[in-house]
């Protein structure tokens, strides 16, 4: 932000804070606008994604600049602004781990694939939105009227998802072993197969476990 | 087949081969895996007991009986490739952990990174035989990710040409290393180097711990197990004290820093260069989150395509629990989050990977930049990944608390790796101190 603000071009993914030198990014921009025209569209999104950071890193960075002018130690400044700090730079990751995922979608050749692979990419974007819905509203990226859209779009890539959804985790290519379980078996037998775990289980080594004759038949006697 | 699974797998709309071939990387690196996986799971020394079946001592004693078998039936399968060699290491422990992942992971790159060829020589075939079994000795019982914090120091005395090596508290003990408490003889340990009188920062030093023959402890050493912990079992994280314990001025690492006989100190070109194995360690890690994330979400949407439960429609049988869209709304959020870490997690391995080549010919220039990014996704993914887990078992009902499911060796086994490596708030911030700066 520093480096920005002075007019260092950078690079890799902190590039976007180039353009909080050129004012791009306001702390309060004007309610009601909204940057995301449609949000099945993932290239808009990953631009709300990279907003929403940059505003908060601006706001958080404008804390600690404040609080020094007002003549606080640097340390001071930094750790009474570490929640806003720590916000922030979850929004930076959260647009990186979006990025990624978008553009690994143009390395995927095959069709049917990508399709599935998009739908659940979507999903990501658009979980994460409704789970920080205060961040994209507050830095003008949503209107609010989008929100319920947002939802109601998720209920329905659930519905997308439903029939793949054994099918993308068999892609994963664990096998059972790996899973280190019955619950998740390939071959779906779970009933069986716990039964036949249980009955393995130690204190099944004897019918009788040795603590019945030690205390439980001493006490019954006793009573 | 479970018919209920059959009919999901005919009803889906692509061939999960071709997405396996995607997070691979290629249809190539899926069958060089599964030939490795097939290598341990049809070789029947590797096979074993339910290690939920077991005690402690029974599991750390398995893991330590499975890494000398994989020592040896790497060296017999060839199997050289830092990645092949990962694949491996995995498919024998199953993702648990074991006590040698330090001396794999940490002590053996340390001494290829960190030493000079004549270190390398006196120190590298031994480890690489087993001889010397190493762990990374950072952490103390006070003190940990605040590097600047670790109290353990280590003088120069130059009439001796020796380092002498104190704990000089309690709070200073070394603490939590993995293999330290039962299994190694040698450990790096990170200490406050003091030197004609001055204090120059954190530096590495290679010490034995353990006689190389009778392994008991050396005298001038404390060392132990730190006692049970809510996963783990396989690993003896341990303990470790100095009384003023001697080692040769030599043993110091000295491919960045030097300490010369007279004492004189000579400081490294970059305080980065070790930035590089943390990036590593880090990008490791968002692997990991994404791996054990991965397997809860195929545990608790395969049961819950399996498993039917109440009603939907009256009178009609019981629907797969998949059916009903809580239940969706609580896994298929956490399956596109598995996916998007997996594609973060080989982004992070190739960018390392294309980095260290920079590093070698002294680029340093990317490495602040994924330092700082390595230390925000290590701790975004591990806090999404540990909390995922965690869904995913309580969405497989009262069974996913039973070990049967595989789900709770995966939490306990995953979830320490949201302070290990640094705790995560700490990580948050040291990124937040490079967005500040950028």
């Amino acid at each position: 932000y520093t480096a920005a603000l002075s007019g260092e071009r950078l690079g890799g993914m902190v590039s976007y804070l180039n353009d909080v030198s050129s004012q791009r990014v306001q702390a309060q921009p004007l309610a009601g606008q909204s940057l995301v025209m449609d949000i099945n569209d993932l290239g808009s999104l990953v631009e709300a994604y990279k907003q929403r950071a940059a505003w908060l890193i601006v706001a958080a960075c404008k804390n600690v600049q404040s609080d020094l002018k007002r003549g606080k130690r640097k340390e001071d400044a930094w750790n009474k602004n570490s929640v806003d700090l720590v916000q922030a730079t979850e929004a930076h990751c959260h647009y990186v781990v979006v990025k990624l995922f978008v553009d690994k979608l143009s390395e995927v050749l095959d069709v049917a694939a990508l399709r599935i692979l998009s739908t659940l990419c979507l999903l990501y974007t658009l979980h994460g939105i409704s789970r920080n819905t205060g961040d994209f509203l507050q830095a003008g990226l949503l209107a609010p009227v989008q929100l319920e859209q947002i939802q109601q779009r998720i209920k329905d890539l659930l519905v997308v998802i439903r029939p793949n959804a054994v099918a993308l985790v068999d892609a994963f290519d664990y096998t059972d072993t790996q899973l280190g379980g019955v619950l998740g078996r390939y071959d779906g037998n779970v009933y069986e197969n716990m039964f036949e775990w249980a009955k393995k289980s130690p204190l099944n080594k004897t019918q009788v476990h040795a603590s019945f004759h030690k205390y439980l038949k001493p006490l019954q006697s006793k009573l | 087949m479970n018919p209920d699974l059959s009919r999901e797998r005919a009803a889906a709309s692509f061939n999960p081969e071709t997405i396996t071939y995607v997070l691979d990387g290629s249809p190539e690196r899926t069958r060089r895996r599964r030939e490795i996986e097939n290598l341990v799971t049809s070789d029947p020394e590797f096979q074993h007991e339910d290690p939920n079946f077991l005690s402690r001592s029974e599991r750390y004693e398995l893991a330590i009986k499975k890494s000398a078998l994989m020592v040896q039936k790497m060296r017999q399968h060839g199997i050289s490739d830092p990645e092949e060699i990962y694949w491996f290491k995995s498919f024998v422990h199953q993702g648990r952990p074991e006590p040698l992942d330090l001396h794999l992971g940490m002590f053996l790159p340390t001494l290829l990174n960190q030493a000079t060829p004549e270190q390398q020589d006196r120190f590298f075939m031994p480890a690489w035989n087993l001889e010397i079994i190493g762990t990374y000795a950072q952490t103390e019982m006070g003190h940990g990710t605040h590097l600047r914090g670790l109290e353990t120091t280590a003088t120069y005395d130059p009439s001796t040409q020796e380092f002498i090596l104190n704990s000089p508290t309690v709070s200073s003990l070394k603490w939590w290393p993995g293999g330290l408490g039962k299994t190694s003889n040698h450990a790096v340990v990170l200490a406050q180097l003091y030197t004609q009188g001055e204090c120059k920062g954190l530096h590495a030093f290679i010490v034995p711990i353990r006689h190389m023959s009778t392994h008991e402890p050396l005298p001038g050493v404390t060392v132990g197990d730190i006692g049970p912990k809510f996963g783990y079992d396989e690993t003896d994280n341990g303990f470790l004290k100095f009384d003023k314990f001697r080692i040769p001025r030599e043993n110091m690492l000295m491919k960045y820093a030097q300490v010369e006989q007279d004492g004189k100190y000579v400081k490294p070109l970059s305080d980065k260069l070790t930035y590089g194995t943390m990036v590593f360690i880090r990008s490791m890690i968002v692997g990991d989150s994404a791996l054990c994330l991965s397997r809860a979400c195929t545990i608790a949407v395969r049961y819950s395509a399996v498993r039917h439960q109440s009603e939907i429609r009256a009178g009609e049988p019981e629907p797969q629990i998949l059916d009903f869209q809580t239940q969706q709304y609580k896994l298929f959020p956490l399956l596109a989050t598995a996916y998007a870490f997996q594609f973060v997690g080989s982004y992070m391995s190739q960018t390392y990977h294309r980095i260290t080549g920079d590093i070698q010919q002294g680029n340093l220039s990317e490495l602040p930049e994924l330092h700082a990014l390595s230390a925000g996704l290590k701790a975004f993914t591990t806090w999404v990944a540990s909390y995922g887990i965690e869904e995913c078992r309580m969405a497989c009902g009262g069974h996913g608390y039973s070990c049967s499911s595989g789900i709770p060796d995966i939490y306990v086994t995953f979830t320490p790796a949201c302070t290990y490596e640094g705790e995560n708030t700490v990580m948050m911030l040291q990124t937040a101190r490079f967005l500040f700066k950028s």
